[in-house]
C-alpha cells in the first residue's frame, strides 16, 4: 500500500486524508495548525503538527521516505512552492500540489510538480458538462476508438429484455447504464440482463464509433 | 440550451460560468464584486453586479425565469442559504448549491436544494481513489454513485476468462470494454464473455465507488 503525506488539513486534505486511509493507504497527515491535527489523528497513522517549510521537521517525520505527497496548503503559495521544491528534492518519487489558478498549476509544473490538482476549476467544469448537458452525456470521447452515447431506445427494443436484444453480439455495444423517469425523479442504474426496456428509456452505451452508428434509429 | 445563473464568482463559479458558455448554455453570471462582473462579462450571455439576497434585484434580471440557478458563494453561508431558499420559492426547477461541509451540504438539502456539490472534498475523494489505486489508469463519474474506471488488469486477472471471473456476480461492476495493445496499435473492444484477459489489458467498468474500490488492486 502507498505511503502517502498529505500537507495542510484544510477541506480538500481533510477529505483526501480520511479517503485514502479508509482505502488502505498509510498517511502522515501534517498541518502547523494544531486543532486540525487533533481532529484528525484518529483516522490516520500518523498526524503531526509541524511547519512544511521547515525541512528538519520534515525530515525528522520521514516524509522524504514516502511514496506519493500531496500539497494541500491553500492560500500560502510561497509556502505552498517551497514546500513542493523540497519534496523534490528529498527525491519524493510523486508529488501532487493543489494550484489556486493555472497560473500557479504552470509554475508548480515548471518546479517539478508530478501532478497538479485545482479542485474548484475542476468541479465547476465536470459540472458545467452535466448541466450544458441535461441528459447524461451526449457523446463523450472516453479514448481513441471508444465512445459512450446516449440514446434514447428505439421502438425496436421497447418491451424487450437486454438479454433478448443481444447488443454485444448483434451490434458490438456494451450498454452500462439505463436512465429511466420515475414519477419527479430519475433513476440511473446498470441493468441486469432481465431488465426489459422501456419507451422513454435513455441507454447509455459504449462501442466503438463504427459499432454505434449500426444501431437503430427510429 | 438551458438558461443557468450562476450566482457567485469565486473560482468554483468563474470556471462554470465560463465552461457553461463554451458548451453553449445562456449564462447570467452575478456577483456583487464589480471586478469580477468585469473580467467575466466578455465570456458571458450576461453579467450582473448585484447582491444575491436581494430578491428585487434578482427578478429584476430575470432569475426566476432560469432553468437553472447556482448558487456557487463561498465563505458567507448565510447569504448562500437565503439566496437557495428565495430561488425555490422563485420556482427555479434545478438549484445547485455549493456548500462548505457535509452539514451545511445537509441544510442546503433540507431547505430544498436540488443538487449540492462539494468541490474540496469531491476532488480530495477522487484523488484519494486514484492514489490509492495507482493501478487506476483513469476515473470518470457519469452520475450519482457511478463511477467508470480504466483499470489495468490485476495479476489476479491474467489467463482467466470473463465468464470465470464472474464481475458482476463477485464485484457488482460491469467490465465494458478492453484496451488492449496490439503491435503499434490498440484495439478496442466490447469482450464477449469467452475472452481471456491478458496482462498489460486495461479494463474499462463501470461500477458505484464502493463497488471499485473492492477491485484487486495488485
Ligand atoms: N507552512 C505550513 N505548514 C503546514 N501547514 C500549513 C502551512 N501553511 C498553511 N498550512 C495549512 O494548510 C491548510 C490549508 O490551507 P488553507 O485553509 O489556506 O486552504 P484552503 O484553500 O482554504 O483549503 P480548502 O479549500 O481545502 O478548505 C491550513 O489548515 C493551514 O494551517
Ligand atoms: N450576497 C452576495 N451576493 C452576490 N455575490 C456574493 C454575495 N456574497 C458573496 N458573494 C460572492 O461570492 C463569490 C465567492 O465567494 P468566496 O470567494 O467567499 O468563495 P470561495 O469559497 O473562496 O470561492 P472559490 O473557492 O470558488 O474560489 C465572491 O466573489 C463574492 O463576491
Amino acid at each position: 500500500m502507498p505511503k502517502v503525506a498529505v500537507i495542510g488539513l484544510g477541506r480538500f486534505g481533510t477529505a483526501l486524508s480520511r479517503r485514502l486511509s479508509a482505502a488502505g493507504a498509510e498517511v502522515l497527515a501534517i498541518d502547523r495548525d494544531g486543532r486540525l491535527i487533533d481532529e484528525i489523528k484518529d483516522d490516520v497513522d500518523v498526524a503531526v503538527r509541524l511547519d512544511a517549510t521547515d525541512r528538519q521537521a520534515l525530515l525528522s517525520q520521514e516524509v522524504d521516505k514516502v511514496d506519493v505527497a500531496v500539497v494541500a496548503i491553500g492560500e500560502n503559495f510561497e509556502a505552498s512552492l517551497l514546500t513542493a521544491v523540497v519534496l523534490k528534492q528529498f527525491g519524493v518519487p510523486h508529488v501532487v500540489c493543489r494550484a489556486q489558478t493555472a497560473i500557479h498549476a504552470e509554475i508548480f509544473r515548471q518546479i517539478g510538480a508530478d501532478e497538479v490538482v485545482q479542485p474548484e476549476q475542476e468541479t465547476g467544469a465536470h459540472l458545467a458538462r452535466r448541466l450544458a448537458n441535461p441528459r447524461l452525456v451526449d457523446a463523450f470521447r472516453l479514448a481513441d476508438g471508444l465512445t459512450l452515447i446516449e440514446f434514447s431506445a428505439p421502438a425496436e427494443f421497447h418491451e424487450k429484455s437486454i438479454r433478448h436484444l443481444e447488443l454485444r453480439a448483434k451490434y458490438d455495444v456494451n450498454l452500462v447504464v439505463i436512465r429511466r423517469r420515475q414519477g419527479e425523479a430519475q433513476r440511473v442504474f446498470s441493468p441486469s440482463p432481465e431488465e426489459v426496456i422501456q419507451p422513454d428509456d435513455v441507454l447509455v452505451m459504449i462501442g466503438s464509433d463504427e459499432a454505434l452508428a449500426r444501431l437503430p434509429k427510429e
